[in-house]
């Protein structure tokens, strides 16, 4: 089957390219990354992270990566890596307090570096955290790699589904394929007395992937747990392997 | 004080451009600014909107705005009312369902249209629902209308906050006032039995307001009521107008 394996300049990935997208942003795309990233990892996959999201990079931070990407030679740069995760992201490679005012081309140049130039070597899954919307970065990635799906995260909120499903449309006219949908912060549950409430509403993922005639991949519950472990650079599923938001 | 107001094309501004941003998406950007548009108007003020949240544009819907701008001429557009505030909005031109591929001087276009061929007559206050991040729209704004100021909106979360105040740096650099800090989703309080718990942790708005120089203008919190009162398109101003939230 070595047929059916990605070839990439330094690597191969045998699985698939995960692009995790929002038309909206603040859904919670990088903690989903982050925790989809260790969740594999945890099961023996080879997983690596490309963090697209160049003007608001977090996955380093939510992932504990300490290290700064080494350069091999002149064009070879070898990533860092936590609990065998290998992540390359903006954060890397810039200051977090500057305002980053790159136009278009800039951006499409850093993203052709991230894929040609890492050394990724044997990989199962190299996920990309994706910038919010439907701009230069998402289209980017699907006309360089037409063959990553889209994971598509939304909130409940049915009237915000509009704006997160968007991407999927430009999926389409790609001809990029549709992984499914993740619902987050679908309801919250009293620490103290249990009661479940709908602050951001209720069926937004289901009336999304039946809009885009896919799956609802799972639906995540508002944890304060999984901000506070994103905080501390464990993602839920090192901390508590048990709580039921990584089991999905 | 005429020497006071901001001359426009088709208007004048007595008191503020007020820019409502943040370097992230989804902290409630379009919910602060609508709850804000509707409290002034309530004030007696006359206030416009102009929602360049190109990508995500969501300001119509919260606001209740079912009609589409006219034209009264060829370079002259009518802007739809509700409540007294003027709205315009890229939602009034675009199917929401189409992704928006637009590149940057498409972008500058049309704001430049939606500043300049508005009648947009007299106003007190003229508020802007700026795209999360800091790419071209608060480039456009900060550079055509130097005398705006900036709100910036983020939560309590402190690592998000260096995200969130990225657009304050970039104001600064360009000159633009910088007006203070709103912090949203503060706390959650239980409806059932009353506990408080931070979702989204904590200070993350004082610690901002305190990198920027500036104040913390409001810390409201995480309300069910407000999501469904914009899914309703009255603003919590209007279904609740004891609400703490309004009254910041
Ligand atoms: N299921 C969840 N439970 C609790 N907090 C969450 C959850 N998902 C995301 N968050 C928090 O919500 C905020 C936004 O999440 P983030 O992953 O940064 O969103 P995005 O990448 O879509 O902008 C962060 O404060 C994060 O810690
Ligand atoms: N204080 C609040 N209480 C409850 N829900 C809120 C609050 N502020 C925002 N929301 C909800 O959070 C989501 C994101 O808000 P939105 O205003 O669209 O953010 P942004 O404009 O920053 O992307 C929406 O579902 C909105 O209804
Ligand atoms: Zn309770």
């Amino acid at each position: 089957k070595e047929e059916d394996k990605y070839q990439l300049e330094l690597g191969t990935v045998n699985e698939r390219f995960i692009a995790v997208a929002s038309g909206k942003g603040g859904v919670g795309k990088s903690t989903v990354t982050a925790n989809l990233a260790v969740a594999l990892s945890e099961r023996g996959y080879k997983v690596g992270v490309i963090d697209a999201d160049i003007r608001g990079f977090s996955i380093p931070r939510i992932l504990g990566v300490e290290e700064r990407p080494k350069a091999e030679s002149e064009n070879i740069i070898i990533p860092p890596q936590v609990n065998g995760i290998k992540v390359m992201s903006m954060g890397g490679l810039m200051e977090e307090e500057k305002p980053i005012i790159w136009r278009g081309p800039l951006l499409s140049k850093t993203f052709k570096q991230f894929v040609k130039e890492v050394r990724w070597g044997e990989l199962d899954y190299l996920l990309f955290d994706l910038p919010p919307g439907t701009g230069d970065m998402p289209l980017n990635l699907m006309q360089q790699l037409p063959d990553s799906e889209l994971m598509v995260v939304t909130t409940p909120q049915v009237a915000a589904t509009k704006v997160s499903g968007r991407v999927a449309k430009m999926a389409d006219e790609l001809d990029c394929g549709l992984l499914g949908v993740v619902e987050n912060m679908s309801y919250y549950q009293c620490s103290e007395c249990g009661a479940k409430e709908y602050i951001f509403g209720q069926g937004g993922g289901a009336e999304l992937a039946a809009n885009l005639d896919t799956g609802l991949l799972a639906e995540l519950p508002l944890v304060t747990e999984v901000r506070e472990s994103s905080d501390q650079g464990e993602p839920i599923v090192t901390v508590n392997p048990e709580a039921d938001i990584s089991q999905k």
